[in-house]
């Protein structure tokens, strides 16, 4: 199936924003 | 920057060229972080998310905010870990032009019109505005409201703000895909309004409504799937996932996340 996940590849603090790396 | 460069000598330039070079200054600084403003549509954006099941687990991850620069976008809502899954969109609520083959008699109507040439951005748009017409109480007429009524995207800007990049190789091709996209519009429509009517009201499909479906692709279609084999790779439009770092000029300085 395709369903997409989002995984973090760095910790992140509250916050901050996120952005997708290609 | 480079195209920036190169264009002549004026105030414009000038201004360009320091607003880019401050924008880089604040992801190389460690103490120019943006943390952004409170956005007025984030409790709409948690309850879309929580109704969806877009967050793993149940446990709120991200929280819409504005930020200075890049405007609407996703921050964490609390600390996270690397390896944490932030986000999971079901394949429901994923879009691309696939979708298109779910409708009866689309695929003749569709090659009758244009051929088999129609490249998949425009098909992905068609499906989006189709999506949005179908079902005015399904989730992308509902996440409608989130996505820009005019995304950054070149097509829309004005001859007078194209002029201001005069001399570089960005003016031609603007021009030439805008008249790429308005000649794919006519050859459409109302070819498919005639023959399907149901499915294609004229003012949901004009050239207006179909430049902005058009560019949302542009700007927040994501590239997926494929693995080694690239003829199995499609643009799908994710909502929510869409609004990660969706702006040009957003800082890139926080590279965190992947699509698996």
């Amino acid at each position: 199936t395709l369903a997409l996940t989002f995984r973090l590849l760095s910790a992140v603090p509250a916050g901050r924003q996120l952005c997708l790396y290609y | 920057l480079r195209l920036c460069s190169k264009a002549p000598h004026s105030a414009t330039r000038e201004a360009n060229l320091a607003a880019l070079a401050a924008s880089r200054q604040r992801l190389l600084q460690a103490d120019g972080e943006d943390l952004g403003q409170e956005d007025e549509l984030a409790d709409e954006l948690r309850a879309f998310c929580a109704r969806h099941a877009l967050w793993p687990h149940g446990t709120e991850t991200l929280v819409l905010r504005h930020f200075r620069v890049g405007g609407r976008g996703l921050a964490a809502a609390a600390d996270l870990s690397a390896g944490d899954t932030v986000l999971a969109v079901p394949e429901s609520l994923l879009l691309s032009s696939e979708r298109l083959s779910s409708y009866d008699g689309l695929a003749a109507a569709l090659s009758a019109a244009a051929g088999d040439s129609l490249h998949d951005d425009v098909r992905l748009s068609l499906a989006l505005l189709l999506e949005i017409a179908r079902d005015q109480a399904g989730a992308w007429a509902e996440y409608c409201r989130f996505l820009p009524e005019r995304p950054p995207s070149a097509l829309h800007w004005a001859s007078r703000q194209l002029q201001r990049l005069a001399h570089t190789p960005l003016v031609g091709r603007v021009t030439a895909a805008r008249e790429a996209l308005r000649e794919a519009h006519a050859a459409l429509f109302p070819a498919l309004s005639l023959a399907l009517p149901q499915l294609f009201p004229p003012a949901s499909f004009s050239w207006r409504r179909f430049l902005w479906a058009y560019t949302v692709v542009q700007t927040r279609g994501l590239v997926v799937g494929g693995g080694a084999e690239p003829r199995a790779r499609r643009t799908v439009l994710a909502p929510v996932a869409d609004l990660l770092n969706y702006s040009p000029t957003s800082p890139l300085a926080w590279p965190s996340l992947e699509a698996a």
